[in-house]
């Protein structure tokens, strides 16, 4: 099964 | 106070409405280097990062940080009105209510102007790093489209292999599976049509078919387009402008448990 991953878990905040 | 002109409006036309169905609300944010962009979508799954360079304009004037705050439905609305190949000028004022949009269409003598009312946004920023990417692959932008389109018949999902014999698109659904491979082509007589891979190192990830489709929505930006892949990290598909403008979207990979 796989699952969307979000873009916020790869660049954070700056 | 912002002044930006550009020659055609069909740049600044073609690029809203590649975003606009991505994201909805967002800040123009604009600088003496030119008008930048960043916005994700919803969903938080992909973002938009788009830059106007200064160099794209003629003349560009912008003396202090000026954000502008648009609904780029309703600035779809507004850039209806412009004709391709009318001038477009933006005008704004160091702390703005307004984006003020003249289009000038010098054969006939026509001048129209448009003034949209701005919204305050407060988003947030994302810092992209730097990345190596393991594979960057250049293709017509028409044949991206043109595989994204046709997968969406199979499956939610593609999954984007690059290795040195070539790139493979496929995908695999309820009806079955498809996928399309091209391999390097470089046709010194059409280079639009010009199939590039750069690679140090194989890779695969799997991605939404949903929003690849929508960025596709830039394709009449660019002649081609630019994926740039690593493992695990997501996917940047590149549109590049002329003079070093450009307009990206990145998307996360879909993950296994």
């Amino acid at each position: 099964k796989v699952k969307q991953g979000s873009i916020m878990s790869f660049f954070g905040s700056s | 106070m912002l002044e930006a002109r550009l020659d055609t409006a069909n740049l600044f036309k073609s690029a809203v409405d590649a975003i606009k169905d991505l994201v909805q609300d967002c800040n123009f944010d604009c600088n003496d280097s030119g008008i930048a962009l960043q916005a994700m979508d919803n969903s938080h799954v992909a973002l938009v990062s788009m830059m106007l360079k200064a160099e794209a304009f003629s003349p560009f004037r912008c003396d202090r940080n000026i954000a502008l705050g648009v609904n780029l439905t309703s600035l779809t609305k507004v850039l209806r009105a412009a004709g391709r190949d009318d001038t477009l000028t933006l005008k704004a004022e160091d702390a703005p209510d307004v984006l003020n949009l003249v289009f000038e269409a010098t054969a006939q003598d026509r001048i129209s102007e448009y003034d949209l009312k701005l919204m305050d946004i407060d988003q947030e920023h994302l810092g992209i790093p730097d990345t190596e990417y393991a594979a960057t692959i250049s293709m017509p932008s028409a044949e991206f489209k043109r595989i994204t389109t046709d997968l969406m018949a199979m499956s939610e999902s593609v999954t984007i292999e690059a290795t040195k014999d070539g790139v493979k698109f496929s995908s695999t659904g309820d009806i079955g599976n498809g996928s399309i491979t091209l391999r390097q082509h470089t046709p010194v007589d059409k280079p639009n049509e010009t199939v590039e891979i750069e690679l140090s190192e194989p890779v695969a990830l799997t991605f939404s078919l949903k929003y690849l489709t929508n960025f596709c929505k830039a394709q009449p930006l660019s002649n081609q387009v630019k994926l740039c892949l690593s493992a695990e990290v997501p996917l940047m598909v590149e549109y590049g402008l002329e003079g070093g403008s450009y307009l990206r979207f990145y998307l996360a990979p879909k993950i296994g448990d």
